[in-house]
């Protein structure tokens, strides 16, 4: 299942 | 990491350390700052750093989740507990009832989000929850009028934030092939929507207050 992407972000 | 994001999570970290220093450090009053609005900026932070013990994507990233939920909270301690600054802070004008607010980003975050876990939904409600943050002091604004203590800088940094993801968004749209942060996109543009109407309220007080000053 597509994995919700890596929250880099601040 | 690009510039644009950098530049503007410093200028996001300037724009909370020029409110706590001008609260903090002069024991200055309070008045015109919503403390309703730090409460919520408190909360967003708390929310969406849920995952800080759990999803280690950078040293950099980890010390500024760290530093962005001990300065908000700062600002809300310095607000609710400090014996001078919480005298002079006027409740009965901070009104806006904030509560709507959270359980309306809540209800979205239920329904929208991109995976149903639990912080994921809590990413989102996070999200959605700084888009309308600023409602209180911009409701507050308009009732008092009073811009001393929102001093220029702190609204110039907030701006620059906004403005600088905006663009970090943009340059990773065509950077990178597969950059979608729909929700994160949509809520910062209208989150920028209400820092514009804040801004303009701003630059309104700030005008009429500097006419006022003048005959004196």
């Amino acid at each position: 299942e597509d994995e919700a992407p890596t929250k880099d972000e601040l | 990491m690009n510039i644009f994001r950098f530049a503007g999570d410093m200028t996001h970290l300037m724009s909370i350390l020029i409110l706590l220093l001008k609260i903090y450090a002069t024991k200055s009053c309070a008045v015109g700052i919503s403390l309703k609005t730090q409460e919520l900026y408190a909360l967003v932070f708390l929310t969406r750093y849920l995952d800080q013990f759990t999803d280690y994507v950078s040293l950099y990233n980890s010390v500024m989740k760290v530093v962005f939920i001990a300065s908000s909270l700062a600002i809300v301690w310095c607000m609710r507990r400090h014996p001078l600054v919480r005298k002079s802070y006027d409740k009965d004008l901070d009104t806006f009832r904030h509560q709507y607010v959270l359980l309306a980003c809540f209800v979205l975050a239920l329904l929208l989000h991109e995976i149903f876990t639990f912080q994921e939904v809590f990413w989102a409600f996070s999200i959605y929850l700084e888009a309308v943050a600023i409602l209180p002091q911009l409701v507050l604004l308009q009732r008092s009028g009073n811009v001393d203590n929102l001093t220029g800088q702190y609204v110039l940094f907030l701006g620059a934030y906004r403005g600088l993801y905006i663009i970090n968004w943009i340059y990773r749209y065509f950077t990178e092939d597969h950059f979608t942060r729909w929700i994160a996109c949509v809520s910062g543009l209208v989150q920028t929507a209400l820092y514009a109407d804040f801004f303009y309220y701003y630059y309104l007080s700030w005008k009429t207050n500097t006419k006022l000053k003048l005959p004196a």
